[in-house]
């Protein structure tokens, strides 16, 4: 039972970890995709 | 318990002296409320888990639309640069659209924790992972701002206020592709391009300034990359020419309009003179110094 929730724990950091790396990426991508947007505009 | 460091482990009596353990028995009670709590914090990771990877899915499939837009967007705008004498008809509908995708894109959920428990297979996971992989290694450096490298300058030039054709002459022979009117400015923009395009990255906008309209505003994008008809090279605004051709696509009642017009000496030379001033009036320094001599002027001039 131990080693299954530690196991847990550990794909539930690693899944956060990779939420926050998508977040950053998306909000990058948005950014640009305004800024490109405007300067069509 | 003995203090004595020369206890004798062999002395029969010694296992009498080594202290009673006490062995803690537990009940099958207590047992079962252990297993319970960690049952409990197990399925609760579990929820956890179930929640951030739903979260985790539905970013990955935000950051492949966005992408996916943002391409389609950075062709579209490739296409128009490289098109050598677009259509106004042809050009406005793509822009609108691209407009509808980005209300359509506001439209996301900005909270991405929303989603509750969603259980995904280990398939799921790896194709998702597979795709975020593609997304990290590929994707991402595609996206560049080299539209936001192109050099902008801005010129204000005198224009007569029955004029209206919004031509500034700057030695340059330029196409007209379109024109619009903003918001801002009850006075329609016309929107240029170098005739040299799609070799030539130039642009220029020209519109009657809102604040003043005696004088027009022309913003240049980008740096000729061919000499000037008096074979100067640099800046699109630094050059002396000799003639503008204006092709309106946009008035003329459909039909298109070649209008050569004869250069003027010195309207360059106003240009710059008009460039000039308009850099050294952003400058705080050169205006604080400008201030600061005009006072001392005005000083002396009262003093004597």
């Amino acid at each position: 039972k131990d080693e299954s929730a530690s196991e847990l724990r550990e794909e539930l950091n690693r899944v956060n970890s990779e939420n926050k790396k998508l977040t950053e990426m998306l909000a990058t991508v948005c950014e640009k995709y305004y800024a490109l947007h405007s300067h069509l505009e | 318990i003995s203090l004595d460091l020369n206890t004798n482990p062999f002395d029969r009596n010694f296992p009498d002296k080594l202290p009673k353990k006490e062995v803690k028995v537990s009940t099958s009670a207590d047992l079962e409320r252990k297993w319970l709590v960690k049952d409990e914090s197990a399925s609760e990771l579990r929820e956890e888990l179930n929640r951030v990877n739903s979260e985790n899915k539905k970013l990955t499939e935000m950051l492949a639309t966005v992408c996916e837009k943002y391409y389609a967007l950075h062709s579209h705008l490739e296409k128009l640069q490289s098109r050598q004498s677009p259509e106004m008809d042809q050009t406005e509908q793509p822009t609108k659209k691209r407009k509808q995708d980005t209300d359509e894109l506001l439209g996301f959920p900005i909270g991405l924790g929303s989603g509750k428990t969603e259980n995904s297979s280990s398939n799921e996971d790896h194709h998702q992972h597979e795709q975020k992989n593609q997304l990290l290694s590929c994707k991402r450096p595609v996206v560049t701002d080299s539209f936001n490298k192109a050099k902008i300058s801005t010129v204000y030039v005198p224009a007569d206020s029955s004029d209206t054709s919004l031509t500034v002459k700057d030695g340059y022979q330029w196409r007209k592709y379109g024109q619009k009117v903003t918001r801002d400015n009850p006075s329609p923009r016309a929107y240029f391009r170098c005739s040299f395009a799609p070799s030539c990255p130039v642009k220029k906008k020209v519109q009657r300034s809102a604040e003043d309209p005696s004088l027009l505003v022309a913003t240049y994008e980008g740096t000729h990359n061919h000499l000037g008809p008096n074979a100067f090279e640099g800046d699109a605004t630094s050059q002396v020419g000799s003639s503008t051709v204006t092709l309106d696509l946009v008035n003329g009642g459909g039909g298109h309009r070649l209008a050569l017009e004869k250069n003027e000496r010195g309207t360059m030379q106003d240009v710059l003179v008009q460039q000039m001033a308009s850099s050294l009036t952003k400058d705080s320094k050169f205006t604080a110094a400008l201030a600061a001599a005009i006072s001392g002027r005005l000083l002396e001039q009262s003093r004597t």
